[in-house]
């Protein structure tokens, strides 16, 4: 998890770049 | 679906997976083709590409990594949105993306790429391959542009595009997979629908058979993306660390 910190908490968001 | 690994779908949820995909695949491409052709006759001018090849080689590389971080989000906005992806474990979802991102980003790429004039877009306007001279990997640049100009040839749909997308990203030969078998009945339910959809398009038999070579080309370009990104970082370890987005070092350079 702590290795693919940024790639996780995209995963988990539920409001992304593409909602924005 | 009988619920193992060859999945047996009705043409009804053969429909249904691909308008899903489809949705999810023009949710978050980041340019719509219509937006596209508006734009495909701005093409740098030759002083634009000479400020490019005059770039510092960091610089180039930096500019390069942000646009594919940028479009990194988007690849794991439309995976959140394949059917079945958030049912996988979390281990699974990760080394899916970090294998596929990018081979999904090359493939995304043929959508905005130019086959009459060899251009691609980027940076706002259409770039041919010496746009690229400073990132000082000119047989990189030439293969990925080889690659565009011969996915294009194949004139896929948006819902081909699609499918071929989802299941380049659910391929369930990734080492470090946890769940191999429920990776493997979503990537098959994929190649089953598109195989569908080709049907149904009356594209020619041998398609699938092309795509399946395009799935292995991509895995060499992104070796060689790799390789490449190794070399520079031996070179230029500090622009890696401190200019680079951390999202790229952390699927490309970790």
């Amino acid at each position: 998890k702590e290795k693919h910190k940024i790639l996780h908490q995209l995963l988990q968001n539920s409001t992304s770049p593409v909602d924005l | 679906s009988n619920g193992d690994a060859s999945p047996t779908l009705t043409l009804a949820e053969h429909d249904h997976l691909a308008q899903i995909i489809c949705k999810s695949h023009l949710e978050t491409c980041q340019y719509l083709r219509e937006e596209l052709q508006e734009m495909s006759w701005q093409r740098f001018l030759q002083e634009e590409v000479e400020k490019y090849q005059n770039k510092p080689q960091e610089a180039m590389w930096q500019l390069c990594a942000v646009k594919i971080t940028d479009a990194v989000q988007y690849v794991v906005e439309f995976a959140k949105r394949i059917d079945g992806f958030m049912d996988l474990c979390q281990n699974d979802q990760i080394v899916l993306l970090k294998a596929g991102s990018l081979e999904v980003i090359f493939v995304r790429m043929c959508r905005v790429f130019d086959s009459q004039n060899n251009t691609v877009y980027f940076d706002g306007k259409f770039a041919s391959p010496d746009v690229f001279k400073s990132l000082g990997c000119d047989d990189l640049i030439s293969s990925v542009f080889d690659f565009a100009q011969s996915m294009c040839s194949l004139q896929l749909t948006e819902e081909e595009f699609a499918l071929f997308s989802a299941f380049v990203l659910l391929s369930a030969d990734r080492s470090w997979l946890r769940e191999k078998l429920q990776v493997e009945k979503l990537q098959r339910k994929t190649e089953s629908a598109l195989q569908h959809v080709l049907q149904k398009n009356r594209r020619d038999d041998g398609v699938l058979e092309k795509l399946r070579c395009k799935a292995s080309a991509l895995r060499a370009l992104c070796g060689l993306h790799s390789e490449k990104l190794a070399a520079f970082r031996t070179v230029y370890p500090d622009a890696v660390r401190t200019l680079f987005p951390p999202l790229y070092k952390e699927l490309f350079a970790a």
